[in-house]
């Protein structure tokens, strides 16, 4: 108590915050978001529809230990086992989409006609560590 | 490139002819040691680089589009896709890709038939050069429309017939191929009236074929309203009578193409799946999408 009367006035210490830093990563594998639009890369004038699009990507650092939490295959912490003991020019696993979603698009193609197509895998929308 | 996963399932389209790639623009050429620019671009600047090499910094030759073709499709578009542009996941059609073509040229010609009332009779060549070999038709229709802000006093119900002939094709070994309906046609006062009239048997043979250039002579008459006042109504029909587009809706193959069937099958086949990071962060420069910080603590919080 002695001590803790001349501490600063900091909220008292949250135990579990503390612990965290060691169960996970501060700059975990995530999915980030990001927005373009086409008139940015001068798209607009063939590209009729989305006027925006968001493809999000996946960012972060890949655990030592990922398994079921990043659906991530045996594989992976194998490599990554490779990385730490074998052979440290074999690559760390890497934070990377594993789902897309479609996207539908309105264009106009050279000859005046217009076509809707959905395509396929054009949006990030979960990452995994693989 | 064999070792790389589907690297050699990729379409054509994707190992473009050597024009595109080299002619892409260096802002498309992937930092550091992308190696072939062209295997790595996404989906949808694949497709585009493969139109032509001059896509991105010069303006590419391209013809406007009809105005009316471009609301129909607009409203085709807000009808299959959300806001965000992702399609209705409601929606339970097979194709995945619409064309729309206007006629590349068109003869008018209109004569009067006593019992049938006007023929508007209108000879059609389509060009149908932009449909890939991948994408096989599901159905085929030719769009009119119908404009009746012209002075209309009230809701008009009619029948009309159309009937639709190869033109200037005759050959003994196929006989030219033609095709005829009826139809009933109701208007309102003051509304656009988009009326699509299948033509798919007549189109299916030649599109199989591998057909490109469809010449068409179509022949379209209509009765409309009570015979004995049918001038005004008449007049209002004529006027609008805008030569119609022809609307091809298809299934394309294609690995870049979204196949909403095989999307089903794979939500059947894993009801369960394990959890993974999917909840978007925001970043500094980005405006949406913020992260659900309770959700974030929340998840850590269970595990």
């Amino acid at each position: 108590d002695e001590n803790l009367k001349e501490a600063p006035a900091t909220p008292p210490y949250n135990l579990s915050e503390y612990f965290k830093q060691f169960l996970f990563p501060q700059n975990e594998c995530e999915l980030h978001n990001f927005r373009l639009s086409f008139s940015q890369l001068k798209w607009d004038r063939w590209i009729i529809a989305p006027h925006r699009y968001s493809p999000q990507y996946c960012k972060g650092d890949c655990p030592r230990v990922v398994g079921h939490r990043y659906g991530s295959p045996v594989h992976t912490m194998v490599q990554n086992l490779i990385y730490e003991r074998l052979d440290p020019s074999v690559p760390k696993p890497s934070c990377v989409p594993a789902e897309y979603s479609p996207l539908s698009v309105l264009t106009i193609e050279p000859d005046g006609s217009i076509v809707y197509k959905e395509y396929e895998d054009m949006i990030a929308t979960k990452c995994t560590c693989r | 490139l064999q070792h790389r996963a589907g690297s050699e399932r990729l379409p054509g389209l994707l190992v473009a002819p050597g024009a595109v790639s080299s002619a892409l623009n260096p802002v498309l050429q992937l930092p550091g040691g992308a190696g072939h620019g062209s295997a790595l671009l996404p989906p949808l600047l694949k497709v585009l680089a493969e139109r032509g090499p001059r896509r991105w910094d010069g303006e590419a030759p391209r013809l406007r589009p009809d105005a009316r073709a471009l609301r129909y499709m607009k409203r085709l578009y807000r009808m299959s896709a959300t806001k965000e542009g992702i399609p209705k996941a409601n929606k339970s059609h097979l194709y995945n890709t619409v064309r729309l073509f206007t006629p590349c040229s068109e003869h008018k010609h209109r004569h009067r038939d006593v019992v049938r009332g006007d023929v508007h009779s209108v000879d059609l060549l389509f060009n149908l050069d932009r449909v890939t070999a991948l994408e096989h038709l599901l159905k085929s229709v030719l769009l009119y429309s119908f404009d009746t802000s012209a002075p209309v006093s009230s809701s008009i119900t009619g029948t009309c017939h159309l009937s639709v002939k190869e033109h200037g094709f005759s050959s003994h070994v196929c006989p030219s191929l033609s095709h005829s309906l009826a139809f009933s046609l109701h208007f309102q006062v003051r509304k656009r009236k988009w009326v699509e009239i299948d033509v798919t048997s007549f189109l299916q043979p030649l599109i199989a074929t591998k057909r490109r250039n469809i010449h068409m002579a179509v022949n379209f008459t209509c009765l409309l309203g009570d015979p004995q006042h049918n001038t005004e109504l008449e007049n209002a029909i004529n006027m609008v009578l805008v030569p119609p587009s022809l609307l091809l809706y298809l299934n394309d193959t294609s690995e870049q193409a979204y196949h909403r069937w095989n999307a089903l099958r794979h939500r059947w086949k894993n009801p369960a799946r394990p959890r993974q990071r999917n909840s978007p962060r925001l970043n500094p420069a980005g405006d949406t999408g913020k992260e659900n910080s309770q959700g974030q603590r929340a998840s850590r919080q269970r595990r």
